[in-house]
């Protein structure tokens, strides 16, 4: 069962911010992430939910020395587009759990979100595939998070 | 420059699903999918963006041919969660970009969405890691947006 996790890793270096209430019609994510291109910002993760009446948020993930050089671009960028604004947190933690085939397991996403959950560790964004699961948490809680998932997944049991 | 892309797919039997309204704290996401995986319903994607107000939505994808049994088991548990319900859609298609240090290229994700842009597709979940940049579309969009980001990825120019 569980051979099929390669690692379990932890990324401490890590910020996210948020555009909030974007238009949700063509062309609003081109200009965005256009903008943020241009002033060479990689992102490490993007996520956009589902959305509300006729707004959506774009949240995603920059390494924390792009911070400042990030707010400013997207503050930019949230007026030109309708915007409702703009937020952020440095004080984040990124924990994966990395392997194969992960989606066609029905039993990975519960195990990796009951780990956190037994150690009390509030889930801040969430992004799954077929090749990773991915939990933003508290920069307070990433140790404890990477360790137990490090000994359900990767130790000899 | 576009070596690093290894393949551009399309998914056309998937549905998405939303919980609305969830309390963020600890524990939410582990009943949640401790209780889709007792029915051993296999999950696609997870999307979980920054919360708003002390509230947040937990978004994902399944096989179109488990959307019966995810609504109910969905709906179930939204009670059970206090959320505040539960919206599907099975009119979607998953087009995804598939490469390597896919998050150390600035230009990437704005090429992504540039291209379903200028063909006036509206996006309406995005999941990107540093392996893939995976857009869900309309299922009327669908074969469009991946024969435009073949050719923008894919082809020789
Ligand atoms: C919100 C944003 O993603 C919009 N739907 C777009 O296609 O650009
Ligand atoms: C919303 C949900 O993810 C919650 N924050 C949890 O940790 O379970």
């Amino acid at each position: 069962k569980s051979v099929i996790i390669k690692a379990v890793a932890l990324d401490k270096e890590t910020a996210k911010i948020a555009v909030l209430g974007v238009p949700d019609r063509p062309g609003i994510a081109a200009r965005l992430f256009s903008g943020l291109a241009a002033e060479g910002i990689c992102v490490e993760m993007i996520l956009q939910s589902v959305m509300r009446g006729q707004i959506n948020d774009i949240a995603f993930l920059v390494d924390k020395r792009d911070i400042e050089k990030t707010i400013t671009a997207c503050r930019d960028l949230s007026r030109q587009l309708g915007a409702q604004g703009v937020t952020f947190d440095t004080e984040i933690a990124r924990v994966s759990v990395v392997g194969a085939g992960i989606s066609s397991h029905a039993e990975i996403p519960s195990r990796v979100f009951s780990i956190l959950a037994g150690k009390g560790i509030n889930i801040e964004m969430i992004s799954a595939s077929s090749m990773a699961i991915t939990c933003v948490v508290s920069s307070l809680d990433g140790e404890a998070a990477v360790h137990a998932l490090h000994h359900e997944f990767m130790e000899d049991k």
